[in-house]
């Protein structure tokens, strides 16, 4: 999943927003 | 903690109920006050002409990245959450994936007239013959019909914060690999949120609420009419249409 949805995933992983 | 103890205390709830709707303050895109003082700045003739006048295509990479742009602010709150960054990173993509549009539909009631049927676009409220050159008066329609519901509940913004929380962290949606932690999330969701009803008086609103696969199904017309425009336009959509948008709904 974390394949198919790679800007989710970088968002979510943003810490800095 | 909030996912691991078998119970929650008033006080995890009340800390979860300070946090959701810290979370929903900070990312809730438009100031309840701006929308409320532009209520009545509908567009003109002309200008709803002007809109009927566009492209099917440029119409729909507008509408396409301003509901990016809505559903960025839904996943920072999400990330802001108790307990959502918490979760497997598998989960959060579902629950995001499933979840965010739901979110932003809820959130639409906020910029929502419902005394003259129109919706806040663009720095006015328009009414749905505007968006006529999408080419799906249906879902448009279906959309304003639900925003009109949602409004006659006459939410408050916490309300809205602890109602959207909710729709969000659904531990029913497929494809959860710890499902049962959602569930707990969920649980100790529901119990701030009913709790904030008592508190307010306001658990009439629980029965009027909109059932679940309302919003499935307005999502689900979303994405079968994005899937028949690229079927005209692919190009379209892969070379201008938000990456984002396409990632989670094509």
């Amino acid at each position: 999943l974390k394949e198919k949805h790679k800007i989710l995933h970088r968002l979510l992983q943003d810490s800095s927003s | 903690s909030l996912l691991e103890s078998p119970n929650s205390s008033l006080t995890e709830i009340e800390h979860l109920t300070q946090n959701v709707l810290k979370s929903y303050r900070e990312t809730c895109q438009l100031r309840l006050e701006d929308l409320q003082l532009l209520r009545w700045e509908t567009f003109t003739k002309e200008e709803v002409g002007s809109y009927q006048k566009k492209s099917m295509e440029e119409m729909w990479e507008r509408c396409a990245c301003h509901i990016t742009e809505a559903i960025q602010y839904v996943v920072e709150f999400a990330k802001r959450m108790s307990g959502f960054m918490d979760l497997c990173q598998n989960d959060q993509i579902v629950l995001l994936k499933a979840g965010a549009m739901e979110v932003v539909l809820v959130r639409m009631c906020r910029a929502f007239n419902s005394e003259n049927r129109t919706v806040f676009f663009e720095g006015k409220y328009a009414s749905p013959e505007l968006f006529k050159s999408l080419g799906c008066n249906e879902l448009i329609n279906s959309i304003f019909d639900f925003a009109h519901s949602l409004s006659s509940l006459h939410f408050s913004e916490n309300e809205i914060a602890l109602f959207t929380a909710l729709v969000l962290i659904n531990s029913n949606r497929p494809w959860l690999q710890e499902k049962s932690k959602v569930e707990r999330l969920q649980n100790n969701l529901e119990l701030a949120f009913k709790h904030m009803l008592r508190k307010n008086h306001r658990e009439g609103i629980l029965a009027k609420l909109p059932p679940k696969g309302k919003l499935r199904n307005l999502c689900y017309q979303h994405m079968e009419k994005l899937r028949s425009f690229r079927q005209m336009y692919p190009i379209i959509v892969h070379a201008v249409f938000p990456p984002l948008y396409k990632e989670l709904f094509s």
